[in-house]
């Protein structure tokens, strides 16, 4: 699975993700990537999130979603509401992670895995990549 | 105003001890060339969707990620792709899933949003619509690599649980 946020000079977040899904999925299987709120979420008012992971956790706490709600609703940042979503889907026997990016132009990452691929830039000039936990 | 943007290549068990150093230095290459796709859109003013749009893009086209070329077998031998794609500013939205000849599934998802009265399509619908879109479209072989096919082997002769599996090759 990959995935991109980003947050654009007017303030406006787009969140993308693509996926092969699971090997040796069968029964047509579908997993959370395509499904908005579960591992691909964006709303202005919020942040846009793109997941992966063991979709059907991702999808039973509708992640996406549940990670925008709580920044918009309890004013939690990127990091907070990602870290406690992905905290909870550990609790519920997932793994995965996430990524999060804000109208206010802050990133997150949130994983309970050893690795994810990831990186991120921005206009400040942060420009990281990293694959392992550490 | 301030953009940014982040991406992810997936998550998993790899691990300092597991991964080659080579292996490493590439991965991280090919996310740095996605990154940096998109963050060229944004810092010439372009919008979001763009940005997104052009790293997924680059991933999906890179067969070290499970994403188009290089994606993962299903138990039958073939290549389901599913994408997703949403804009923040109207909550507009489209996905497809189980997509089958669409070169870049993330082109087809943002078809679907701008071009079609729906959020999902899936399937056979979702590969007509590709195709009167006149999205590229490639035969599945284009998915097809040594290493995934490898994997579903592994995973059969193992029997594997879909839990184990997701772990090791999602």
């Amino acid at each position: 699975t990959v995935g991109a946020v980003a947050v654009d000079d007017a303030g406006h977040v787009a969140a993308a993700t693509s996926t092969g899904g699971l090997t040796g999925k069968r029964w047509g299987r579908i997993g959370d990537s395509p499904l908005i709120g579960a591992g691909t979420y964006a709303d202005d008012r919020a942040c846009a999130v793109s997941a992966t992971g063991a979709g059907e956790f991702f999808i039973r706490t509708a992640a996406a979603h549940e990670i925008g709600a709580r920044m918009r609703l309890l004013g939690e940042s990127a990091q907070a509401a990602a870290d406690a979503v992905i905290a909870e889907i550990g609790a519920l026997g997932g793994s995965g992670g996430v990524i999060v990016a804000a109208p206010d132009g802050s990133t997150a990452f949130a994983f309970n895995t050893p690795g994810m691929y990831r990186a991120r830039a921005d206009s400040g000039g942060l420009c990281e990549a990293a694959i392992f936990a550490e | 105003m301030a953009w940014s943007i982040a991406i992810h290549g997936g998550a998993g068990s790899m691990t300092p001890a597991t991964m080659p150093e080579a292996a490493q230095a590439e991965h991280l290459a090919a996310l740095e060339v996605a990154r940096d796709a998109g963050s060229a859109i944004l810092a010439a003013g372009g919008g979001a969707l763009d940005a997104v749009v052009a790293a997924v893009a680059v991933l999906e086209d890179d067969d070290k990620f499970n994403a188009g070329r290089g994606a993962v077998f299903t138990y039958h031998g073939t290549t389901e792709l599913d994408a997703a794609i949403m804009d923040g500013a109207t909550r507009g939205a489209g996905a497809v899933a189980a997509a089958t000849h669409t070169r870049n599934p993330v082109r087809l998802a943002r078809a679907v949003m701008e071009a079609s009265p729906h959020v999902l399509l899936s399937g056979p619908g979702a590969d007509e619509f590709s195709r009167e879109q006149g999205l590229k479209q490639v035969d599945p072989d284009w998915f097809a690599t040594p290493e995934r096919w490898r994997q579903l082997q592994e995973l059969k002769a193992r029997k594997l649980g879909w839990y184990d599996v997701d772990l090791k090759y999602g």
